[in-house]
């Protein structure tokens, strides 16, 4: 999801 | 990973590592807002949520624990230290933050991804992440005089955030093209938040004076 992928990020 | 991510994150830690050294080292947080800086804690500790739950990766883990320890840190500093407390400007640290956490929640409520504690609550910290800057930039504006190491702490934690944005386009034409409209459009509104600060950051840095911002 966006969600899952965007939280890679700090 | 990305070389601008990368570099956006090591000048979020440099800014961080200013702060605490000019903090320990002068024994002074004049010019520093503690309302910017607690509301840092909140947005790390409701970023940070899925700390214990997923992990992305080691280097992810280790920043987030720095990231945490020291917004708890410098407000320990600002708040208890004996010495570094008597420094603080509370009389111009006007700015009313908590008027700041509601709206962000409410609409983290209406606009989210995902209706879940951890998901609304991220996106709670990412607007709030947003306009947490703002306390710290209306104290500048009163301060008669803002020495070197307060003005390059919000230089380079407005340089970690037009990173992120660089990092962002980078992401999306050549790595992974998904839209991340969530973090995009928060991180566009903290960047244009520094814009104002920039621009009188680097005019007094060619004109070697101090840094002034007109009130």
């Amino acid at each position: 999801t966006e969600t899952q992928a965007a939280k890679d990020e700090l | 990973m990305n070389l601008f991510r990368l570099a956006g994150d090591m000048t979020h830690l440099f800014s961080i590592i200013v702060l605490l050294l000019k903090i320990h080292a002068t024994k002074s947080c004049s010019g520093i807002s503690l309302k910017t800086q607690e509301l840092y804690v909140i947005v790390f500790l409701t970023r940070y949520l899925d700390l214990f739950t997923r992990f992305v990766s080691l280097y992810n883990t280790v920043m987030k624990i720095v990231f945490i320890g020291t917004s708890f840190a410098i407000v320990w500093y600002m708040r208890y230290h004996k010495v570094v407390k008597q420094t603080y400007n509370k009389d111009e640290d006007t700015f009313k933050h908590y008027f700041l956490l509601l709206p962000c929640f409410v609409l983290a409520l209406l606009l989210h991804n995902e209706f879940t504690t951890m998901d609304v609550l991220w996106t709670f910290s990412l607007y709030l992440e947003a306009v947490a800057i703002l306390p710290q930039l209306v104290l500048l504006q009163q301060s008669r005089n803002i020495d070197n190491l307060t003005g390059n702490y919000v230089f380079f934690l407005g340089a970690y955030r037009g990173l992120y944005v660089l990092n962002w386009i980078y992401r999306y034409f050549l790595q992974d093209h998904r839209a991340r409209w969530i973090p995009w459009i928060s991180g566009l509104v903290q960047t244009a938040l520094y814009a104002d600060f920039f621009y009188y950051y680097i005019l007094s840095w060619k004109k070697h004076e101090k840094l002034k911002l007109p009130a």
